[in-house]
């Protein structure tokens, strides 16, 4: 799976995920990035990708569920999305990244790695697998 | 308040001795996208044109398992999905069970701003891509020798592996056989 979420100096954000699926998965399979809330979502809060299990991020509505924490407990985004990946969904079956409009990035994962990287306009920059 | 940008190219068992050759150019593969990326906010692309540009990228590296490097299904075929979506506006669109289209997040763009929908699948996914003109090709063009290697491995343990999973080992193989899913659910 692949996936970017950005935002610009206005606070507009988008978020796009691209993936093949799993392997050996059956014929006629869909997982959580077509399904909008699920592996893919934005508002005016955040924008979020995410990519592992399809069936593990449907059931916790992952992307939709960052920004609703956000919403409705008022957390910033890294601990919306920390809480999320971490106690919504088991271990070893997601990581997401995300951005707020107010410029944060955060880019949790529960697996042991996930290929990630980030810049902000500050000049801060990321790549990294573990 | 500046702007920001995020990526990633997939998530799963990745293990801390992952070869050089197979760590290197996913990393030069996330270090090109993201100067894209930037490049693009630094020139006041709107974001939604920001991450389809990098998303579209990704998608052409054949080191990641999105459109050229998708993983296989259990009959050797690809079944492409892809998602977009504006946060102001929360439009949306999707697509999925796509076999010749290039680059499925722009297909995925189209449906959100051509259509009154925002998911189509398979046949109907097909046919509107023919229909926008978006590039397709032979879907042998997104099958890769690690991804016929990677479902033989898996169909053998009958079992489906997410983005990164490590090699099966026979004596796992063996501790498997018997139960119901395996570890078929985390890969």
């Amino acid at each position: 799976t692949v996936g970017c979420v950005a935002v610009d100096n206005h606070g507009n954000l988008a978020t796009a995920t691209s993936t093949g699926g799993f392997v050996n998965k059956m014929v006629g399979r869909i997982g959580d990035t077509p399904v909008i809330g699920a592996g893919t979502y934005a508002n005016n809060l955040c924008a979020v990708s995410a990519t592992g299990k399809g069936e593990a991020i449907i059931c916790g509505t992952v992307a939709r569920d960052v920004a609703a924490v956000m919403e409705y407990k008022g957390l910033s985004l890294e601990k919306a999305a920390a809480y999320v990946v971490n106690e919504r969904v088991p271990r070893g079956n997601v990581g997401l990244v995300a951005v707020s409009a107010t410029g944060e990035v955060t880019m949790p994962f529960n697996t042991t790695g996930m290929f990630r990287a980030c810049a902000t306009e500050d000049g801060f920059t990321e790549i990294g697998i573990y | 308040m500046g702007w920001a940008i995020a990526l990633h190219g997939g998530a799963g068992d990745i293990p801390l001795s992952l070869p050089p050759e197979r760590r290197l150019p996913r990393e030069a593969a996330l270090h090109h996208c993201l100067q894209i990326g930037v490049a693009a906010l630094q020139s006041q692309k709107h974001p939604l044109d920001v991450v389809e540009l990098v998303v579209r990228e990704l998608e052409n590296f054949p080191h990641f398992n999105a459109g050229k490097g998708s993983v296989l299904t259990s009959i050797g075929t690809v079944e492409m999905e892809a998602a977009i979506m504006d946060g102001k506006t929360m439009k949306c669109g999707a697509v999925s069970g796509l076999t010749t289209v290039v680059n499925a997040i722009s297909l995925a763009r189209l449906v959100m701003e051509k259509t009154p929908h925002i998911y189509l699948a398979f046949e109907g996914a097909e046919a509107f891509a023919r229909e926008q003109g978006v590039e397709t090709l032979d879907t042998s063009h997104f099958v890769t020798p690690e991804n016929v290697e990677r479902l033989k491995r898996a169909k053998e343990a009958n079992r489906v592996q997410i983005d990164y999973t490590q090699p099966i080992q026979e004596d796992v193989k063996a501790d498997e056989k018997g139960k119901e899913d395996g570890d078929s659910q985390i890969g």
